[in-house]
């Protein structure tokens, strides 16, 4: 039944789940999402968690309306570029970031409201051969893309009319940058993981590039997905798309790296595998403070305490749909679960 | 990790890089 499919199966030496579904929403267009997100929308003082929902052509916002249920409020039509993801920007609202391209990223988008004119609206961040995009704190969007021979890495700082108030460059290192993190406990660092498994690492307020580390061979075409400082060393939080099985920890999906940055050495302190019996890869996820969710090629969703080293839940594949995306709430302990059938599923973490 | 797998550490290591670094 549908709603055993919904429910996470129980993992040896866990007593109870602690992943609790919530609430459905299916799109009855029937289009397939490719990204689902969270973003805050309000008004007046007013602002709720709203859920925004992507396909090729057209970006959807969903407010939440009681008990369990949410209406469809706006649809964004976008042009002929497909849509490939959500951006999520930090301290932003009333405000949907999009990138739009078809083997790589062409362009950014904001998607937004404005009351001056009580109507939806869409404007043009960047264009280009854009390989990486991330949202920062305080509103801004850190890129990197290629033109000609040169690489630019920038950051746009945006105003919730649409408009992009500021641009900033950072010193490119000489390999693409492929992904980027901002360290936490360092206000001004920032980190990016590049095409050729270097960690580098920036100076936000100089631009300056203050050090590039190599991660080693073993776990080709890492991407950072979170970075914190701790007791002088640099924890970075990565995923393995290409990661080798290995007696020692399976087919680990996050892995956590601990780098001296002042001497480049590093050394891998945690990853984060399935527990015995389950099988899969990592195809795509996504790491929120101590917590990591992963899409599998079995079509199954693990979650993993990265604190604990272990896995916490599982959602198995549907036998009918398998999961496609998953995504953190921007806020509190919600996890969005995509479907391929296009319907978006609300758990609660605990 | 112990200091010696890892180098000697410095809990100022963004300033002194930043001050390192070529501007």
């Amino acid at each position: 039944t549908e709603a055993e499919q919904l429910t996470p199966v129980l993992l040896d030496g866990l007593r109870e789940e602690n992943l609790q579904f919530i609430s459905k929403l299916k799109d009855s267009s029937g289009s397939c999402a490719v990204d689902v997100s969270s973003v805050w929308w309000g008004a007046a003082g007013y602002r709720e968690l709203c859920v925004v929902t992507a396909c090729e052509s057209s970006v959807s916002l969903w407010k939440p309306q009681a008990p369990d249920h949410w209406e469809k409020v706006y649809t964004w039509q976008l042009g002929e570029i497909p849509v490939i993801q959500i951006i999520p920007v930090p301290d932003t609202c009333n405000l949907v970031c999009i990138a739009l391209g078809n083997l790589e990223i062409g362009e950014i988008r904001l998607l937004l409201y404005s009351s001056e004119n009580d109507s939806f609206k869409q404007s043009l961040v960047k264009s280009g051969n854009i390989k990486a995009v991330l949202g920062l704190r305080d509103g801004k969007l850190i890129s990197s893309s290629r033109a000609m021979q040169e690489q630019q890495v920038e950051i746009v700082s945006l105003s919730e009319t649409g408009r992009c108030k500021d641009r900033q460059t950072l010193m490119p290192p000489e390999e693409t940058v492929l992904a980027f993190a901002e360290v936490e406990g360092v206000r001004d660092a920032l980190v990016g993981t590049t095409a050729v498994n270097s960690v580098v690492v920036w100076n936000l307020k100089t631009g300056q590039l203050l050090k590039k580390m190599h991660i080693g061979y073993s776990y080709p075409a890492s991407i950072c997905h979170r970075a914190y400082s701790d007791s002088g060393l640099l924890f970075v939080v990565l995923s393995h798309p290409h990661a080798k099985e290995s007696e020692l920890c399976g087919n680990p999906a996050f892995r956590v790296i601990a780098f001296n940055p002042k001497t480049a050495r590093s050394t891998g302190v945690m990853f984060s595998s399935l527990p015995p019996g389950h099988t899969g890869r990592y195809l795509e996820g996504e790491v929120k403070d101590a917590w990591a969710a992963a899409v599998l090629t079995s079509g199954a969703i693990a979650v993993w305490d990265l604190l604990l080293g272990c896995c916490t839940a599982l959602l198995p594949p549907g036998s009918d749909s398998r999961w496609t995306l998953v995504r953190w709430s921007a806020a509190g302990a919600g996890l969005l679960a995509g479907r391929a059938d296009g319907s978006v599923c609300v758990y609660r973490y605990a | 990790c112990s200091d010696s797998d890892l180098g000697p550490i410095s809990l100022d290591w963004f300033e002194e890089l930043s001050s390192e670094a070529p501007p």
